[in-house]
């Protein structure tokens, strides 16, 4: 996070706001709402609250507005600039600014107001913005489902800074951005795609550096619009360039950044798994064999692509195909003949050929930290 | 890899200059004249490119590449990334 400069902060921990007029593209209930539940955020996690006024001056006055509106900080049309606000202080500090030129909108359409409201609402409180890209101060908007309009750890943190904890007993803890170089991290999927292989967590995936390339940190959802948060497996079927994810017992399939039309289908329906496996811990497609293995809890399942069908004789314990990996996988992958399995904070190599783990290695081990 | 495609856009140099002025306090440097200042301009438009590539994460290059014009034309918050 990042402290507006000079630190500037409210010296009353009871603020007001004054929402000057609305915009026409959302009912004032749905207005009111939306700013009334980005306040909530904030308070929720510090001693500041925040009552609503309907006439004078208020700490912090919201407006809608377009164009130049006499701040020295025009506003140019749709799309660009959505909003803006200023710091805590007098007369125009504090107040909030949305540009009546952009469609607010009270769902996941562009542009939600709820998310952009909690995110002005943090330089009102004195916040700049965070480079942490899974931060709600971070700078660009990026909404892609209901879940990603809360504070992350690192907001929480931020303004814990400036006016310290709520004095609640339970407190909100925020969600963390993965950061590469924790050795502590874990994963939820992993797959090849096209000869890199990608990471993915929460709502991020982690794509490792190359020699012309640092690793990167980004949304799923810059590659794939449509793919859920918090997939829970992935592979790669390379002979059909396919990779397809899992969450619960559904599963999507995507083609380079096509999402392949036809989805979400059931992991019931489409592999044959009975009604009792409710989702999958891990899959990787082997190539020689034409074989996929599922990981759910501490069995396998092998699928065979070309028959379309499961393999007799399985479910198995995965020691029975894996032996020395343990009785969970959270992930896994295939590169160079050899398969990486990722349970907590330990990564295996495994050598499929003679059934033997080769090294043990740390989860982060090829983001070259 | 499956980049998505992208348009490099006609005046991807005024959407720098613009972009680099609005966040990353890079003063208008249209009242420098000469080759003194056109130097200038060019090492602080670099300076700040690299500034802003750095906060978003991106490949630090100093240069306008696909990436960097990309985070660009994202909508975003008008308070500037740096203090002015």
């Amino acid at each position: 996070y990042v402290l507006t400069q000079g630190n500037p902060r409210w010296e009353q921990t009871q603020l007001t706001y004054r929402i000057e007029n609305y915009t026409p593209d959302l009912s004032r209930a749905d207005v009111d709402h939306a700013i009334e539940k980005a306040f909530q955020l904030w308070s929720a996690v510090t001693p500041l609250t925040f009552s609503k006024v309907s006439e004078g001056l208020a700490d912090i006055m919201i407006s809608f507005t377009r164009g130049d509106h006499g701040d020295n900080s025009p506003f140019y049309g749709p799309e660009g600039d959505l909003a803006h606000a200023f710091q805590p202080g007098p007369h125009i500090g504090g107040d909030i600014h949305f540009d009546e030129d952009e469609t607010w909108t009270n769902d996941l359409r562009h542009y939600n107001l709820f998310y952009v409201a909690a995110h002005e609402l943090g330089h009102s409180l004195g916040l700049s913005h965070s480079n942490d890209i899974g931060a709600l101060m971070y700078p660009n908007y990026n909404v892609n489902s209901y879940d990603d309009i809360q504070l992350s750890q690192d907001d929480i943190n931020g303004i814990q800074a400036i006016y310290g904890p709520s004095k609640n007993p339970s407190q909100p803890t925020g969600r963390q951005t993965p950061q590469m170089c924790d050795s502590k991290l874990t994963f939820d999927a992993i797959t090849t795609l096209r000869g890199e292989v990608m990471f993915l967590k929460d709502r991020f995936y982690m794509r490792p550096g190359s020699h012309y390339s640092e690793p990167e940190l980004h949304y799923i959802n810059v590659f794939w619009p449509n793919l859920p948060n918090g997939l829970q497996a992935a592979y790669e079927f390379a002979d059909r360039d396919e990779i397809r994810f899992f969450k619960g017992n559904e599963y999507w399939a995507v083609r380079g950044t096509e999402m392949l039309p036809g989805y979400p289908r059931s992991i019931h329906r489409s592999f044959g798994f009975p009604r009792s496996v409710e989702n999958i811990d891990a899959a990787v497609f082997e190539e020689n064999t034409g074989k996929t293995y599922f990981f759910v809890a501490d069995k396998i399942w092998r699928y065979d692509e070309y028959k379309q069908s499961m393999d007799a004789g399985y479910p198995k314990q995965i020691a029975a195909d894996f032996p020395g990996i343990g009785n969970h996988v959270d992930a896994v992958f295939q590169k160079n003949g050899f398969l990486y399995f990722f349970r907590g904070r330990r990564q295996y190599k495994f050598d499929p050929r003679t059934k033997r783990v080769l090294t043990l290695l740390k989860p982060n081990s090829w983001f070259n930290c | 890899f499956p980049a998505r495609s992208f348009k490099m856009p006609k005046d991807a140099e005024q959407m720098v200059q613009q972009y680099l002025e609005n966040y990353y306090d890079l003063k208008s440097v249209g009242e420098q004249i000469g080759q003194i200042g056109r130097q200038r301009k060019g090492s602080l438009v670099v300076e700040k490119l690299k500034q802003m590539q750095k906060f978003f994460g991106l490949k630090v290059t100093g240069k306008p590449d696909a990436e960097t014009l990309k985070m660009m034309q994202q909508a975003r918050c008008g308070v500037p990334d740096v203090a002015a």
